[in-house]
């Protein structure tokens, strides 16, 4: 099985379990002492470690916080945040872009955000989207972990009910899962851009989801996205769209980066991935690699934007 | 594991607010099990439903007596789902 291979040996191109991208998170880790450690930040509902990967050099410096699958089935996502992880130990050292934004700054990359709905999406129901944790008063299990932060908490774009995908939870960070970010992001203090990607819609997404209020950085994040997109097009014509979350999707409340931007984290993004307009979630593995290489590129625009005007 | 044989996802064009509502009515029929992988948003914004298999013709004669404009994404949910299973199985050979 994957787990006593190494990461030069992992399979990038094929959907992996809980377990293969926990096995992979220690290889790499193992392999790459000097530069890459594992963080757990807490426990989900059904006590699964929350593992985020810290890329490193030296003490004490700003961050660029990337995390996938908070939506588990959004499988693409965890499938290229793995990507993501070799790619950076791969190329530090040779580019040179990398190599001075990791002199400078970390990367950290919680690369399954849900554990407890990915380990079911394996073994119940291949499309669960949210939390695993009961509701009090409900047969409905669950919460939507992306409408379940201290932004616009309970507003409308988020629902009360236990049944449906966009249940809010009984209370802002009632997840284990969003409150050990929450408490991470406060103890850390130093995290200069965030980075919450999704499947699918083809969209790169920024502040405000909640309200129509248009953050101060509005021009700012705007522009970077459009340059963002523009470079992750320019691999393999993927076409996007940009702009602030409640004018370009749809109003949502109770989201991850409009707390995040909220915490004073100017670049706050979220992507939703690929999906070519025919496979949904279901996005056939031989598209892994290409989504992560066109990704990166966006990624990298914003990582070096950030490190470049950090505030 | 769950089982999707048959369900199929629809993507749907609304080509106006009231179309738009129209299928975002369909979110609050909770007996539908409708599985919105988009949500009703805006107008010329596509919406994806993953319908079970009973109430595909419902959901269909819906969409075609409002003249609400749709196409069949995907065909049958566990082909895909399938093949994704089988390709793991492969990798883990």
């Amino acid at each position: 099985s994957e787990d006593g291979r190494s990461t030069n040996s992992f399979n990038y191109a094929a959907y992996h379990t809980f377990d293969e991208i926990n096995a992979f998170i220690d290889n790499l880790v193992s392999e790459n002492p000097n530069l890459v450690s594992k963080i757990q930040i807490g426990s989900s509902y059904e006590g699964r470690p929350l593992n985020v990967l810290k890329f490193s050099t030296g003490p004490n410096r700003p961050a660029f916080w990337i995390d996938t699958g908070i939506h588990s089935r959004e499988w693409v996502t965890q499938a290229s945040a793995v990507w993501f992880a070799k790619k950076i130990v791969t190329d530090f050292g040779k580019d040179p872009s990398l190599t001075n934004t990791l002199n400078q700054m970390d990367i950290l990359i919680e690369i399954v955000t849900n554990p407890d709905g990915f380990v079911y999406t394996h073994k119940s129901d291949r499309m669960w989207r949210k939390t695993r944790s009961p509701n009090s008063g409900s047969l409905c299990v669950g919460t939507d972990p992306n409408r379940n932060w201290d932004a616009g908490f309970g507003g409308p774009g988020s629902s009360s009910n236990p049944c449906t995908e966009t249940y809010r939870g009984r209370a802002a960070h009632s997840e284990p899962e969003v409150k050990a970010i929450v408490d991470f992001v406060k103890s850390h203090g130093n995290i200069k851009g965030f980075v919450s990607i999704h499947s699918y819609s083809q969209m790169l997404l920024f502040p405000y989801g909640y309200t129509n209020t248009r953050v101060p950085d509005h021009d700012e994040l705007n522009a970077v996205s459009k340059k963002a997109i523009t470079a992750l097009a320019s691999l393999y014509g993927t076409a996007y769209t940009y702009g602030s979350i409640i004018s370009t999707i749809y109003q949502a409340s109770g989201g991850t980066i409009d707390w995040t931007y909220n915490q004073g984290i100017k670049h706050s993004y979220s992507f939703e991935l690929r999906d070519t307009g025919r496979y949904g979630f279901a996005l056939p593995a031989n598209q892994i690699i290409p989504t992560a290489e066109e990704t990166w590129l966006a990624l990298t625009i914003l990582i070096e934007h950030t490190r470049d005007n950090l505030y | 594991l769950e089982n999707f044989s048959g369900q199929q996802v629809l993507r749907i064009f609304p080509t106006d607010e009231a179309q738009v509502n129209l299928v975002r009515a369909l979110e609050d029929e909770e007996y539908l099990q409708l599985d919105f992988w988009t949500s009703p948003s805006r107008v010329l914004l596509p919406i994806d439903i993953r319908v079970p298999l009973h109430h595909l013709q419902s959901v269909k004669v819906y969409l075609e007596s409002n003249s609400i404009q749709y196409s069949i994404m995907i065909h049958d949910v566990q082909n895909l789902l399938d093949e994704e299973q089988r390709d793991m199985r492969r990798n883990r050979a």
